[in-house]
């Protein structure tokens, strides 16, 4: 039993992941909601997590596992308006997830049945991870970088020194790199806009698919700051913080990526 | 260019 204050930001959420994996198991326990799933070609992964926080109430007493379809899931999220309260439901025996949306004003309630699925996933162990380079960088600028270098290659090298980080590609037509340089460059509505935040015990360079990496800045309009952490021999981590309309920090939607090897 | 590595390598089904 889950009540959030705004629609939308499901939406969001699920809108991020729906291209990138079929079905998906939500795991409810007392705390929150937790996804893991894999993509088809078992190249990247995608988890959320929606802490009790992010729910204006929020109660499970006992820990579920739903089965979902996310085509199916995207389909009902669409039916709501962004500001609508979306209160979220399971029967007994659990077979449904209901969703009840409400209008701001209360003038409109709407209600939605989504059969759930028996799937046996398999999930994997995500060990802690020290890693080299944190970098921390406007969404919008990633997903700009990410764009612009797609057009020239298929494959980008993210290489991370104390003073920079550069995204660089080859492709037929030509070459492409992109440098973005540590710390603060200026300030915007009082607030401080970086290049990117460099956190670095070692300098690394990786290179990554672009097409997943494209996946990936689907889930900009959830934060205003990406955060890539990179190791040697490490898949890319890629993290989205979701905030409550309180804007206290109330999960994360993580992406890991294989890197590509020269042979 | 390169070699896609999967994912299952780093990471253990449980």
């Amino acid at each position: 039993n889950a009540l959030i204050k705004q629609a939308g930001l499901l939406k969001k959420i699920i809108d991020a992941i729906k291209d990138l994996i079929d079905e998906a198991t939500l795991d409810c326990d007392n705390d929150g909601i937790y996804l893991q799933a894999m993509d088809s070609s078992h190249v990247s992964l995608v988890t959320f997590y929606l802490k009790k926080n992010l729910f204006e109430k929020y109660s499970c007493n006992r820990n579920l596992s739903l089965g979902i379809n996310m085509t199916s899931i995207a389909k009902i999220l669409k039916c709501g308006m962004s500001d609508d309260t979306l209160l979220l439901e399971t029967n007994n025996p659990i077979d449904i997830l209901s969703f009840k949306f409400e209008s701001r004003r209360g003038h409109k309630l709407s209600q939605f049945q989504l059969r759930l699925m028996n799937l046996e996933m398999e999930r994997l162990s995500i060990p802690d991870t020290e890693y080299s380079c944190i970098i921390e960088m406007m969404c919008s600028e990633f997903s700009k970088v990410c764009h612009d270098l797609a057009t020239i290659g298929d494959s980008m090298t993210i290489t991370c020194t104390k003073k920079n980080v550069t995204f660089d590609t080859t492709g037929d037509l030509g070459t492409g790199i992109v440098s973005l340089k540590q710390g603060v460059v200026g300030s915007e509505n009082d607030e401080n806009v970086y290049a990117a935040s460099i956190k670095i015990v070692k300098p690394v360079s990786l290179s990554f698919s672009l097409r997943y990496l494209i996946y990936f800045t689907k889930a900009s309009s959830l934060s205003n700051k990406v955060i890539l952490h990179m190791g040697e021999e490490v898949p890319l981590m890629v993290e989205y913080k979701i905030f409550n309309t309180y804007e206290e920090e109330a999960g994360y939607l993580r992406y890991f990526l294989a890197p590509k090897v020269n042979e | 260019t390169g070699t896609q590595v999967r994912l299952d390598s780093f990471f253990k089904v449980t």
